[in-house]
Parts: C-alpha cells; structure tokens; sequence
C-alpha cells in the first residue's frame, strides 16, 4: 500500500493550484524515494516535472512502485476543501481504483476523509537529460511572477537575455514594447531579495509569455525561482521546497521561421 | 514570424 502524510498540507495545496490549469490530467508515480509526476500540457510545448522526496514527509510508506491517474481538476476540488494549515495524508491500497485524502486541523478536533476515483491515464515519459547550462538566474519569485504578467499585457512573447552581471526580459506588440532589466545583486540584507547570475556564455532565446506565466502560479511555493538556459534549448522555470522537494517547468523556446 | 516548437523534440520518448 501507498501511505503518506504531510503536515503542511497547504504546500500539497499550492502545488495542484501551480500545474492544473497547465496539464489535464496526470500519473502520479510513487516509489521507495518519493512522489513524482511527470506531464505536458495538451500542445505538448511545455512540461511539468514534480519530485516530493520520502523523506520530506511526516511518514512516508510505499510497499511496491505505484502510479495514480489523476485528473488535475478533480483533485484540485477535493485539495480545496482541506484547510492551509492541515496535516494531509494520502492512502491508497496496491491496485486500488481510490485514493483517500485524509485532511486534520492543527488542533485534532476535525478529520475529513475524501476519496477520489483515480483514472488510467496514457501518458508519454520522457527522458530529460542532465545539461550544463549556459546561464543560471536565480531571482524572487515574485519579481519573476510580475515581470511576465507585466510584459503580457504589452506582446506574447519574451526574449530574456542574460550577460554576466544582468538578465533581461523584452517584449514587442501592437501598441509597443517594454523591456525589463534586472542586475546580479547578491549581497543584500535581505537574502529573499537576491538575484544571482552564474553564466558560462551569455544566452538570448525567445519564449510564448502564455507557458511562463502560467508557470509562475508555483510563486506562493518558494522565495525564488531559478531559470536555466541554453541556446536551442526548452528553458527550466523552477522552484525549489526547501526539504521536500522540486517542481520544475520545462518550455521550447520559440524559433525564426 | 516564430515559430513554438514542441518539447518532444528536445526530450527523447524513455
């Protein structure tokens, strides 16, 4: 059987909340080392790759190597009636065709138990290579977040461009264009307020703003994210939970015609 | 124009 529990149930929360207007539905895999899911969204131009270790669990239990299908929309209604503060665990038997949500206060006097249908789900895996890449750019979340929703209401595409000591992000449309420029700024009294760039050769590739702000609903799951790129190569928009785990964005630049 | 790519090119099928 499948058995894990999690005492900051609100992160489970904000996961879903990131990937589920982004992907239909998707396998879960669970294994000894952890929980996984891999999937693309419908035009198969980005995907999404979660990794929760085993040990970033209160209790952690997986007896042999299971897959859930899930349809993202589904588990999002169950997840929403669990409470940001809640412990959440997750039960499922070898071959079952349910999985129990179990959702607890912090204070033990409400227990809800949910089960969702789990669903057979064709999905596609695909091998993502280790790659050195040839720029880093750690920054705020936030900043992140704000930068493409602010560059979508002026064009659809961005090109960041990254040197030794900036990144940029510029975009063009109809009524004009707008660029945004952010310097390397380590040292900071505030570390949640950094931006690092660690560049091999500088890079400039070009990507749809529709994929990267979706990408940046995993905001409230982490201070930064950290985009990696290479020439010709997707882009890596991820977010990183301190002690539990990664959820990462994978995005094909866009190319001249 | 540009063009959006697919990111099964890039990620070989496992």
């Amino acid at each position: 059987m499948f058995e894990a529990r999690i005492a900051q149930g609100g992160l489970l929360k904000k996961v879903v909340e990131a990937i589920k207007d982004l992907i239909e539905d998707a396998n879960f895999d669970c294994n000894n080392s952890g929980f996984s899911l891999q999937a693309m969204d419908s035009s198969h131009v980005s995907l999404v790759a979660l990794s929760l270790r085993a040990d970033g669990f209160e209790h952690y239990r997986c007896d042999r190597n299971v897959s859930m299908g899930m349809k993202l929309a589904n588990l999002s209604k169950i997840l929403k009636c669990a409470g940001n503060e809640d412990a959440i665990t997750m039960k499922s038997e070898d071959n079952g065709d349910t999985i129990t949500f179990m959702f607890e206060t912090p204070n033990q006097e409400r227990l809800s138990e949910f089960d969702l249908k789990l669903m057979d789900i064709d999905s596609e895996h695909l091998g993502i290579p280790e790659a050195e890449y040839d720029a880093t750019v750690k920054l705020p979340a936030g900043e992140f977040q704000r930068i493409v929703k602010d560059l979508s209401s002026i064009g659809d595409t961005v090109e960041i461009s990254v040197t030794k000591d900036a990144v940029k992000f510029g975009t063009t449309g109809d009524i004009g264009s707008a660029n945004i420029m952010c310097r390397q700024n380590k040292s900071v009294d505030k570390p949640e307020e950094s931006t690092e760039i660690d560049i091999n050769e500088p890079v400039a590739l070009t990507f749809a703003l529709r994929y990267l702000n979706s990408f940046a609903k995993a905001t409230p799951l982490s201070t930064h994210v950290v985009l990696k790129l290479s020439k010709d190569l997707p882009i890596v928009v991820e977010y990183h939970v301190p002690d539990v785990g990664r959820l990462g964005f994978y995005l094909a630049p866009k190319v001249e015609e | 124009s540009r063009g959006q790519r697919s990111i099964t090119m890039f990620f070989p099928g496992g």
